[in-house]
């Protein structure tokens, strides 16, 4: 059940889509699952939606996963999912963010990779699909969408981890979101999940020219930061990505953001300088916990403020 | 299944833009099989790079050669890689 699951462990792909199964069973007034499409190799691909309403409102998007051997983040996914469930009609933020707006989260964004870090390869990041010409497998997810694409800072070379493919949107999985946030409409906040830099980033990865947005947005990433430090003290910076870390052209949040979703950020969560990808489980719900502060810091600006 | 035996991950230190070249250099060197973990990057955000064993050799020459400094962030991946799959295995068997 939801209450004996170990969130405090990795689990697979089938545990966490059980696990999903069950959260929607077990709480059926608020969380339903969505499917919106296929991974390359069939698998279906998941959005829990937390949503007191019937009628389609103002959301706010979250993934975890697009790069599959980002482990903590899926398993934050998991916590996250149980704590929106355990917070609503309790913590009276989380209860006026859900009565104002819908929450999709998307647990495993790359199922096909996530599958493959379990069976072949612990250390796969990308797709799985493959590549026509070249023996290499797989695209960067994370440099597949249209916003800047084929700039700097992604790879035109199949066997690069960070090959950004043949075109934009041709990875099913990032197609999938893409089609989903146009058909949705309405969508005023974008947080995709990373690890391990300890990094909160908001646009722009693939030019140096600012966002319009980027006051603001400073300001919300700054005060998220202060939140999620606030409980075990990990120390994240905060920026845009290409001032903070480096030029990426193809990025997700670059995407969205010129898609007109204001609030769009990417994390990268801890992993105080020891293990990379291989962060130990014990980890896991000090990770998810202290991040959960930032991302209510960062809803509860878009229920106050919005556009 | 693929196994990371001997394959060390280094944390690159640059301190200059032509260190950050020299870092993309050997990202380019295809040969090598280099991960990029992250970067390179700026100045502020070090890198991090899994390196085959058959690789470290160059790559340690090749960073020590240009003046560039690096530690070794994690020695043996395999062994960590191991720790988290019986971690895993034996958090499926006990009660919760």
């Amino acid at each position: 059940s939801v209450e004996t699951f170990n969130y405090a462990s990795y689990h697979t792909l089938d545990e966490i889509y059980n696990f999903m199964d069950l959260l929607v069973a077990a709480n059926p007034n608020l969380v339903s699952k969505i499917q919106i499409g296929n991974s390359y190799e069939g698998r279906p691909l998941y959005v829990l939606k937390f949503s007191t309403r019937g009628t389609k409102r103002p959301a706010i998007w979250i993934d975890t996963g697009i790069h599959s051997r980002e482990w903590v983040t899926q398993a934050s996914g998991v916590w996250f999912a149980k704590k929106i469930v355990d917070s609503y009609g309790k913590d009276p933020s989380l209860t006026s963010i859900l009565d104002n707006l819908d929450i999709f989260l998307e647990i495993v964004t790359n199922p096909d990779g996530f599958a493959f870090t379990h069976t072949k390869n612990r250390m796969w990041r990308k797709t799985r699909s493959i590549n026509s010409g070249s023996a290499c497998i797989g695209v960067d997810p994370n440099r597949n969408w249209d916003a800047g694409f084929g700039g700097s800072g992604a790879s035109s070379n199949p066997c690069s981890e960070t090959y950004r493919g043949p075109y934009a949107n041709s990875e099913r999985e990032v197609k999938a979101i893409v089609d989903f946030v146009k058909s949705h409409g309405n969508i005023k906040t974008f947080i995709s999940i990373h690890s391990y830099s300890q990094l909160l980033l908001y646009p722009y990865g693939y030019t140096k020219t600012r966002a319009p947005d980027y006051q603001e947005l400073n300001n919300i990433a700054k005060a998220a930061v202060a939140a999620l430090s606030s409980l075990y003290d990990t120390q994240y910076r905060y920026g845009s990505i290409i001032t903070t870390i480096y030029q990426a052209s193809g990025g997700t949040i670059d995407w969205t953001y010129n898609q007109g979703i204001k609030y769009s950020f990417t994390f990268e969560l801890r992993d105080r300088g020891r293990y990379g990808f291989l962060l130990p489980a014990n980890q896991i719900i000090p990770t998810a916990e202290e991040t959960w502060l930032a991302l209510m810091a960062i809803m509860e600006y878009t229920r106050d403020h919005p556009y | 299944k693929e196994t990371f035996v001997g394959n060390q991950v280094l944390r690159i230190f640059v301190a200059n833009e032509a260190d950050v070249e020299k870092v993309k250099e050997l990202e380019e060197l295809q040969e090598l099989q280099l991960d990029f973990w992250r970067g390179p990057g700026g100045q502020d955000v070090p890198t991090d790079v899994r390196v085959p064993f058959a690789s470290l050799q160059a790559v340690k020459i090749f960073l020590e050669s240009s003046g560039i400094r690096y530690s070794i962030l994690i020695d043996d991946l395999q062994t960590l890689v191991d720790e988290e799959q019986t971690q895993m295995i034996r958090q499926h068997f006990m009660p919760q």
